[in-house]
């Protein structure tokens, strides 16, 4: 299974 | 108004080819302290984030921050025209509709320009933490392309497993399994182009990932002869490129779990 990147590094 | 001279052009050459089979179009934010881009694959598995500084261009203004949308495809083969000691100055009006692009020769006997049209490109910026990674790994670049397209044979994920001794890559698949061991060593004669691989290890990591991304990265093999390859258990691995002295290239990707 492969997370999202965006799930690793949030908003600014 | 933008303009950016950049004297070695061919280093925006290898940074299109580097990117443009990953990301198909994205945003060059422009500041008076240089260009930067950020951009997710299709499947937002995997994070580029290039940086150029102002100080490595021989000229370089921004009036104001702006951002330059482009299609990275389109610019790539436009890029691909620039001679290897050519110069390039890349031009913007103030909205970023219009980029011109002029490629200039070390003699001044040639000069090409080209007009690409921005684009308005809605993309999130991410937040990327500063973090200290458990495993930094060092190696020959070229040695890192080989090793993912090896694998590749074997697999379509590797485990990359750094210990006090070396790091190792493996993969498995259904012809069988594929295992590269690296021990740290010294560069040869301290050559820039034969550099040896060391490991700072505050902890071993063991990770796996997808070695189509990997490969994707390894595009940007032509930047530079050492690549940096930094691990945590749990978070994105990063793999770094240098620009010259002016910045760099990183790639991000999220680690692979079981299911």
């Amino acid at each position: 299974m492969q997370r999202s990147i965006a799930s690793f590094f949030g908003a600014p | 108004m933008f303009e950016a001279r950049l004297p070695q052009g061919d280093l925006l050459k290898k940074i299109l080819e580097a990117v443009k089979d990953l990301v198909t179009d994205a945003n060059f934010d422009c500041s008076s302290t240089g260009i930067s881009l950020q951009a997710m694959d299709s499947s937002h598995v995997s994070l580029v984030s290039l940086l150029m500084r102002a100080d490595g261009f021989d000229h370089f203004r921004c009036d104001r921050n702006i951002s330059i949308g482009l299609n990275l495809l389109a610019m790539s083969k436009v890029v691909r025209c620039v001679g290897n000691n050519d110069a390039v100055t890349m031009k913007a009006d103030d909205n970023g509709d219009l980029v011109t692009l002029m490629f200039e020769s070390q003699d001044g006997s040639k000069v090409s320009d080209w007009q690409l049209r921005g684009l308005d490109i809605d993309s999130e910026r991410l937040g990327i933490p500063s973090t200290d990674y458990s495993s930094v790994v060092t190696m020959p670049s070229a040695e890192f392309a080989r090793i993912c397209r090896d694998l590749s044979v074997i697999g379509d994920t590797v485990v990359i497993t750094t210990t006090k001794e070396g790091v190792t890559f493996a993969s498995k698949g259904e012809l069988g399994t594929g295992k590269i061991a690296l021990r740290q060593s010294a560069a040869i004669d301290d050559d820039a182009d034969s550099p040896g691989v060391s490991i700072e290890l505050q902890e071993p990591v063991s990770q796996s990932f997808a070695l189509r991304y990997l490969s994707f990265f390894t595009k940007a093999t032509p930047l530079a002869p050492t690549v940096t390859i930094s691990m945590s258990n749990g978070v994105p691995l990063v793999v770094e490129y240098p620009v010259g002295d002016m910045g760099h290239i990183r790639f991000y990707l999220a680690p692979k779990v079981e299911d």
